[in-house]
């Protein structure tokens, strides 16, 4: 997967 | 979410509400490493960049914008308001020997090579020694106030709770990020000194004294 990797923890 | 990330979260919080209330009550930044907490205000700016790109859930976005305001007012009270109360001469610690390496390191570590990631790695690797300038003054004042100590050990908990976290969601959700585990670990690890001192000392009411 090419970008940021949405991360869900802060 | 599961109830390690969400004390964790809230054990940061507490930590960062202390330290506001510390220098509002105090009127003073006595005994805060003012590097430590510019590297803080850094790791929010690089790590929340998605605030308006990435919707996750309204508590996530409420404490990204938490976190990047509180940490941005610790530096005004700390650099402005407070300024006659910051021990310079105490808070020595060469920020560029931290932010250069783990710039480094982010470009040659990460799981995408792409800005937004890259600056995301950047965070978390920074974050995992940010403190440094703060247990470095604490080793060269040789004490710290009870408050200031409540503060740290809150700071230091809230990454030791994503540790659990992080064994929670791997069994449960099949969920891993070697880079954030990783980083969590030596976090943590940093806080071991004090978090020893922390709960032979301040628990028993004794003030916190580093042996210089």
């Amino acid at each position: 997967n090419y970008g940021h990797t949405v991360k869900d923890e802060l | 979410m599961n109830i390690f990330r969400l004390i964790g979260d809230m054990s940061h919080l507490l930590a960062i509400v202390l330290l506001l209330l510390k220098m509002w009550k105090t009127r003073s930044c006595a005994g805060i490493s003012g590097k430590s907490q510019i590297l803080f205000a850094l790791v929010f700016a690089t790590r929340y960049l998605d605030l308006f790109t990435a919707f996750i859930s309204a508590y996530n976005s409420t404490m990204k914008l938490f976190f990047i305001s509180t940490s941005l007012v610790t530096v005004y009270l700390m650099y402005f308001k407070f300024r006659a109360t910051y021990d310079a001469n105490h808070d020595t610690f060469r920020l560029e020997f931290l932010v250069v390496p783990v710039g480094g390191l982010a470009f040659l570590v990460n799981h995408n090579f792409s800005p937004l990631e890259i600056l995301w790695t950047f965070s978390i690797y920074l974050e995992s020694v940010a403190i440094l300038p703060q247990l470095f003054m604490m080793s060269k004042t040789g004490e710290a106030e009870t408050i200031t100590s409540h503060y740290l050990f809150a700071l230091g908990s809230y990454r030791a709770l994503y540790i659990l976290n992080w064994v929670f969601r791997y069994y449960f959700e099949g969920f891993f990020d070697l880079i954030a585990v990783v980083a969590g670990c030596v976090q943590t690890i940093l806080y071991c000194d004090f978090f020893y001192l922390y709960i032979t000392k301040v628990l028993k009411g004794k003030k916190l004294s580093l042996p210089a």
